[in-house]
C-alpha cells in the first residue's frame, strides 16, 4: 500500500 | 493604488472555476508584473500556482505591490453574475478590479461591450490570510508529456470510475495511465502523434529516462476542471518531486497545479 505524500515535504517555505 | 481591466472577463471566471474546489481562501498577489496566486489545498497534497502577466490586461496598473486575500468560492459567485444577466455578453465582459483605499474590500466591475449604459458593481470583503509561500526550484523533468487537455480530461474521468489511484508511466511506447480497483483495472496508452491537423491535437512526449508514478485521481480530476482555459495541458514527471499539470493561458501566463505522489508506505 502507499500513503499519499505532502507539499510540503519537496518544497519549503520562503 | 492597483487597477486592472480585461477585456476577456470570462478568463478570470474559468481561473476561479479551476481553483475555487482545490482552495478555499488564497491570497491574490500584484505586483507591476502581473497578478499571482499561490495556494496549497487544505490537507497540503496539491499546490496551485497562478500567473496572469499584467500584459494580458487591456489595463494595468499596480503602484506598489500588494495582498488581497479572498475567499475563491465568493469570487466565483460574482463573477457568476457576468455570465447570468443577458445583457452583459457572457464572452466579453469587460472586468475591473480596483481594492478600495484601506484594501478591505475589492470592487468588481463589469461593463457590457454592447451596451454601455449598463455598469454593474460589486463589492466583496477581503480577509486576512495568513499563507505560507513555497519556494518552487526550477528541476530537469524526467518526462513530459503534452497532450490535448480534453483528452486528459476523459482518461482522469474515465479512471476514477474504477479505481481512486492514476499510476502515470512515461516509457519508450508512449505515456500510460493505469488503475485498479474492486471491478477490474484499465489502462490507457497514450503514443506521441504528431501527424493531426491542428498543433493543440498532438500528443508529444519528451522523455529523459523512464518514470512511474502513482496519485490521487481525485486530485487529477479537480485539476481538469481548468480544461477550458486550454486546448493542451502539459504534464511534468520526475521521482523526485511533486506533478505538474499546466494549463497556459493564451499571451497571458498559466495555472499550475503541483500533486504529491503517493509514495511507499
Amino acid at each position: 500500500d502507499r500513503k499519499q505524500g505532502n507539499i510540503l515535504s519537496f518544497f519549503k517555505r520562503v | 493604488m492597483l487597477e486592472l481591466r480585461l477585456v476577456q472577463g470570462s478568463l478570470l471566471k474559468k481561473v476561479l472555476e479551476s481553483i475555487k474546489d482545490l482552495v478555499n481562501d488564497a491570497n491574490f498577489d500584484c505586483s507591476a508584473t502581473g497578478f499571482s496566486l499561490q495556494a496549497m489545498d487544505s490537507s497540503h497534497v496539491a499546490l496551485v500556482a497562478l500567473l496572469l502577466r499584467s500584459e494580458g490586461f487591456e489595463h494595468y496598473r499596480c503602484d506598489r505591490n500588494m495582498s488581497m486575500g479572498m475567499n475563491l468560492n465568493n469570487m466565483a459567485k460574482m463573477l457568476k453574475c457576468a455570465g447570468n444577466d443577458d445583457i452583459i455578453t457572457p464572452s466579453r465582459p469587460m472586468m475591473a478590479v480596483t481594492p478600495s483605499p484601506s484594501c478591505s474590500k475589492v470592487q468588481v466591475r463589469f461593463t457590457c461591450c454592447f451596451a454601455q449604459d449598463k455598469i454593474a458593481d460589486f463589492e466583496m470583503k477581503l480577509m486576512d490570510i495568513d499563507s505560507e509561500h513555497l519556494g518552487i526550484p526550477e528541476a530537469e523533468y524526467h518526462a513530459i508529456v503534452r497532450m490535448p487537455s480534453s483528452e486528459f480530461s476523459r482518461i482522469c474521468k474515465d479512471l476514477s470510475s474504477i479505481g481512486d489511484t492514476v499510476v502515470i508511466s512515461v516509457t519508450k511506447e508512449g505515456v500510460r495511465f493505469s488503475t485498479r480497483g474492486d471491478i477490474g483495472t484499465a489502462n490507457v496508452v497514450c503514443r506521441q502523434n504528431t501527424t493531426v491537423d491542428k498543433p493543440e491535437e498532438a500528443t508529444i512526449i519528451e522523455m529523459n529516462e523512464p518514470v512511474s508514478l502513482t496519485f490521487a485521481l481525485r486530485y487529477m480530476n479537480s485539476f481538469t476542471k481548468a480544461t477550458p482555459l486550454s486546448n493542451t495541458v502539459t504534464i511534468s514527471l520526475s521521482s523526485e518531486l511533486p506533478v505538474v499539470v499546466e494549463y497556459k493561458i493564451a499571451e497571458m501566463g498559466y495555472v499550475r497545479f503541483y500533486l504529491a505522489p503517493k509514495i511507499e508506505d
